[in-house]
């Protein structure tokens, strides 16, 4: 199976 | 204060119809270059941002940068009440705490204001790397729409493969499979009916349907989507609002265990 990812693991916090 | 007019109000209501199922809440973000939104879903999976340029507003004024709290929601039940001719001016005091938007029909002969409560939303802004993309493909946002409509309809999540053949979005549930392919096409006339693919290597991702079909919202904003895709990152999709801006959504793969 495949997990989904969280958007904040690539975009992290300004 | 703050005062932004467009003419074309239908694009205000066709936006808010757009996000409104996305995301809940956010912050319209306004400063002297425009307005901005960045909002994530209430998963935390996509993140919509949103720019609206000043100089695409017929008037645009802002004195002080705020960030107006806006629940989607109570806005679209708002903008339900403006006609798709009407022009729409928004409008608050510095420190509001209500957004005053006003009606006006194209013959001027009906002038209508409404009120809309803002929130105090506590939103984290997140910083979006300017990047490269393996493949960027430019195809009619209603094919986009087609195929993730379809493709949701047999499966949950789409493999999305950019290649020199093409694209393919692929899926598989209980009823079967489904593959399209969409090949590099510049032969219509018209660049909104082309399917342009820009590809620097090639690249496979998976990715929720729910998500993708939920983007296609956008459609009724603009004739072309672009979808930048890059290993192992989030899936761009792009409508460009005319000359007033743009909406990208940002959804993070499906990640092999």
């Amino acid at each position: 199976g495949a997990t989904q990812a969280k958007i904040s693991a690539f975009f992290g916090n300004k | 204060m703050f005062e932004a007019r467009i003419t074309q109000g239908a694009v205000l209501k066709k936006l808010v119809e757009a996000l409104k199922e996305l995301v809940t809440e956010g912050n319209f973000d306004v400063s002297s270059t425009g307005l901005q939104l960045q909002a994530m879903d209430s998963s935390h999976v996509c993140l919509v941002s949103l720019a609206l340029r000043e100089d695409g507003f017929e008037h645009f004024r802002c004195d002080r940068n705020m960030a107006m709290g806006i629940h989607f929601q109570n806005l679209s039940k708002i903008l339900k009440c403006a006609g798709n001719e009407d022009t729409i001016t928004l409008k608050a005091e510095d420190n509001a705490d209500q957004l005053t938007l006003m009606f006006e029909s194209s013959n001027q002969d009906r002038i209508s204001d409404f009120d809309l409560k803002l929130m105090s939303i506590e939103s984290e802004h997140l910083g979006i790397p300017d990047q490269e993309y393996s493949a960027e493909i430019k195809m009619p946002s209603s094919e986009y729409q087609r195929i993730v409509r379809d493709l949701t309809s047999i499966g949950d999540t789409v493999l999305i493969s950019a290649t020199k053949e093409g694209i393919k979005f692929s899926t598989s549930g209980d009823v079967g499979t489904a593959n399209v392919t969409l090949r590099h096409n510049t032969t219509p006339e018209k660049p909104e009916e082309q399917t342009i693919i820009d590809l620097k290597e090639p690249v496979a991702l998976t990715f929720a349907l729910r998500y993708l079909n939920n983007f296609a919202k956008a459609t009724p904003l603009a004739p072309v989507v672009k979808l930048s895709l890059t290993k192992d990152l989030p899936i761009v999709v792009e409508y460009q609002i005319g000359e007033l801006g743009a909406v990208k959504f940002y959804l993070a793969p499906k990640i092999d265990d």
